[in-house]
């Protein structure tokens, strides 16, 4: 039996439109600890990574840990249906193979059940130890987005470049080449304005921008992204989800051969 | 030539 309540359903709604285009089908995982999700793209380049905190739900119930495969499509048609001031409550009992959205009004006055069939989806699960980076870059999500839109109009690819000098994003095309550089800026109004580069070393990736362009459909979901870099590792670009978690979405870097 | 490479190449399955 498996019963949570999550009063700020919008954040379901958010989740799910950034991560339906990259993933078709996943695998949701719960425990008494919370709801994730793991999964990987069609070309296993990107990955995305979802958790929401058991104390984040008004109710949280999951009697053992279970797994539900759901098509990312059809279940993004269903969480449409609801309100975005909507309560959503997701219900599942063992052994079924159907998953219910629940969805009530905030005056409870519209209460609505929609059943989705679930599916068997062999997914590979990947162990993705804690690391350290090279350097580490916040910023607000939307300069982040808007970046990532400019640069996808001139080439393929963004070169992500950290110096002590700022956070270099660099693209080449056929028409010709763009640099954006941010400097760190942490003399804002507001803390979710700022530019924070952490930098232990130099660091510069090479990434393709229609991965990155899909990864900033979290916008909505956060004011800033937290950018993790590593010379030897996949980019790490997180969006905390306020007060329950994370998307975070990994992507293997291109190589120069 | 720029190569893209893969998750898997960096991650093992759990």
């Amino acid at each position: 039996m498996l019963e949570l309540r999550l009063v700020q359903g919008s954040l379901l709604k958010k989740v799910l439109e950034a991560i339906k285009d990259l993933v078709n089908d996943a695998n949701f995982d719960c425990s008494s600890s919370g709801f994730s999700l793991q999964a990987m793209d069609s070309s296993h380049v990107a990955l995305v990574a979802l958790l929401l905190r058991a104390e984040g739900f008004e109710h949280y119930r999951c009697d053992r840990n279970t797994s539900m495969g759901m098509n990312l499509g059809n279940m993004s048609k269903m969480l449409k249906c609801a309100g975005n001031d909507d309560i959503i409550t997701i219900k599942g009992d063992d052994g079924s193979d159907t998953v219910t959205f629940m969805f009530e009004s905030p005056t409870q006055d519209k209460i609505a059940d929609f059943e989705m069939k679930l599916m068997d989806i062999d997914s590979e699960h990947l162990g993705i130890p804690e690391a350290e980076y090279q350097a580490i870059v916040t910023m607000p999500s939307s300069e982040f987005a808007r970046i990532c839109k400019d640069l996808a109009s001139i080439g393929d690819t963004v070169v992500i470049s950290v110096t002590k000098e700022g956070v270099k994003f660099s693209t080449r095309g056929d028409i010709g080449t763009a640099n954006i550089v941010l400097r760190q800026n942490t003399t804002v109004d507001k803390p979710e304005d700022a530019t924070v580069i952490e930098m232990n070393e130099p660091v510069s990736l090479t990434f393709a921008l229609r991965y990155m362009n899909s990864f900033t459909k979290a916008t909505s979901l956060s004011n800033t992204v937290k950018i993790s870099l590593s010379s030897e590792l996949p980019v790490v670009v997180e969006y905390k989800i306020a007060e329950m978690g994370y998307v975070r979405f990994y992507l293997a870097p291109k190589i120069e051969e | 030539k720029r190569v893209q490479l893969k998750l898997t190449e960096f991650y093992q399955s759990a």
